[in-house]
């Protein structure tokens, strides 16, 4: 897998 | 991007600036945990390595970077030039115990079994009580100075104020993310008691001191 787009936030 | 989520970064970014400016005026880190600040230098670097693997904006990479430059740098200020005002004596949370909890948590919890995403997981959970060596620290010595109090309270806001990002985003985009709201709740609960006596008494100009 990768990482998660969702981890936009800082 | 909304306006909780930008002025909750702008006052993560404002913490620093304040506690960097606390240093350099009294030049003197007393009062400061070198534990908590060693604890964010992991948290940032854990944290973004995906700068190596995705871009999201200009914004978010110059962020990602501050943070982890200028957690280096404090680190540094701590370690070298200001070792000896620093106080060692009252910064005695068993810190490695935050460490060893996050790590468990981390892979028992992970966002995914990507590497990136299992140190992604730690470091939110190391975030979440990374602040507790230095309210500790507050707590050992019972009191602080202002210019302190105001960084603590500046961290804690931005926290607050994720939470109301979280609510927002989630009414507008359904965003989700369970392992970044549980240990962002958990580390704004932990602020809950020191936001109390920082409205009582440094707000209204008196030594922060505690009961």
């Amino acid at each position: 897998s990768t990482v998660s787009p969702t981890h936009d936030e800082l | 991007m909304n306006i909780f989520r930008l002025v909750a970064d702008l006052l993560h970014l404002a913490s620093i600036f304040i506690l960097l400016l606390k240093i350099q005026q009294t030049k003197s880190c007393a009062g400061v945990s070198l534990k908590t600040q060693a604890l964010y230098f992991v948290v940032f670097v854990t944290r973004y390595l995906d700068l190596f693997t995705h871009f999201y904006s200009v914004y978010n990479s110059l962020m990602k970077l501050f943070f982890i430059a200028s957690s280096a740098y404090i680190v540094y200020l701590m370690w070298k030039p200001y070792r000896p005002t620093y106080s060692a004596s009252t910064d005695t949370f068993r810190a490695e115990f935050l460490i060893v909890g996050a790590a468990l948590l981390g892979l028992a919890f992970p966002d995914s079994w990507h590497i990136l995403d299992i140190l992604w997981s730690f470091s939110i959970y190391l975030e979440a009580v990374a602040i507790l060596p230095q309210l500790f620290q507050m707590t050992r010595t019972g009191e602080a100075e202002t210019i302190t109090s105001h960084y603590v309270f500046a961290l804690g806001a931005y926290r607050a104020l994720y939470l109301m990002n979280w609510i927002y985003r989630y009414y507008t985009e359904g965003y989700m993310d369970v392992i970044a709201w549980v240990a962002g709740a958990v580390q704004t609960i932990l602020y809950a008691d020191f936001f109390y006596i920082y409205l009582t008494r440094v707000m209204r100009g008196r030594l922060f001191s505690l009961p």
